[in-house]
């Protein structure tokens, strides 16, 4: 998988 | 989360505290750009809304709590209380030259035009040239003081550290997030020149 929201990373 | 992603974190919560340590301490923000650093508590407040929408892990919350309350109490000691010290004058470069490009390439390259989306992807392009005004006022005035080197090293590491990370997780994830990492790219670019400096001539610097 590419992108998936919500972000993850600070 | 992995090496690259944890020990880029605590570069950066080491940069941050290290700036406000230094100010606390000496009782002054002489050298240091206001402008940088309302910049960066723009790009937490705008990055960091989600706080309300979505939880990832109490590791997550802590440190955006962490990042957005030190970065509004290091504008408060430059602006308010060591307001005396602050270098205004050497501190000339416009932040809408920044913010007004910036919001309106969010709006225009995102992953979802949405209101929280937009904002976020307004706060990583900030992000990576939010550092400017602080390399104008050094290239302006000439000299940095040792602290302020050591921030601006651990804050270019952060990023550099977190381009592993995104390699890192392409391998082994599969996971990608073009902007952070186009605008992560660019945000180290812009410490190398520093970098080159601070490895040669180390700490203090004067050009």
């Amino acid at each position: 998988h590419a992108l998936q929201l919500p972000h993850d990373e600070l | 989360m992995n090496i690259f992603r944890l020990t880029g974190d605590l570069s950066h919560l080491a940069a941050i505290i290290i700036l406000l340590l230094k100010i606390w301490k000496t009782r002054s923000c002489a050298g240091i750009s206001g402008k940088s650093q309302i910049l960066f508590a723009l790009v937490f407040t705008t990055r960091y809304l989600d706080l309300l929408t979505s939880f990832i892990s109490l590791y997550n919350t802590t440190m955006k709590v962490i990042y957005i309350g030190c970065a509004y109490a290091t504008v408060y000691l430059i602006y308010m209380k060591f307001k005396a010290t602050y270098d205004g004058n050497h501190d000339s470069f416009r932040m809408e030259f920044l913010v007004v490009p910036v919001g309106g390439l969010a709006c225009l390259v995102n992953h979802d035009f949405s209101f929280l989306e937009i904002l976020w992807t307004f706060s990583i392009y900030l992000e990576s040239v939010a550092i400017l005004p602080q390399l104008f006022m050094i290239s302006k005035t000439g000299e940095a003081e040792t602290i302020t080197t050591h921030y601006l090293f651990f804050l270019g590491l952060y990023r550099a550290l977190y381009l592993f990370n995104w390699i890192w997780r392409f391998y082994f994830e599969g996971f990608f997030d073009m902007i952070a990492i186009v605008a992560g790219m660019v945000q180290t670019i812009l410490y190398c020149d520093f970098f080159y400096l601070y490895v040669t001539k180390g700490q203090g610097i004067s050009l």
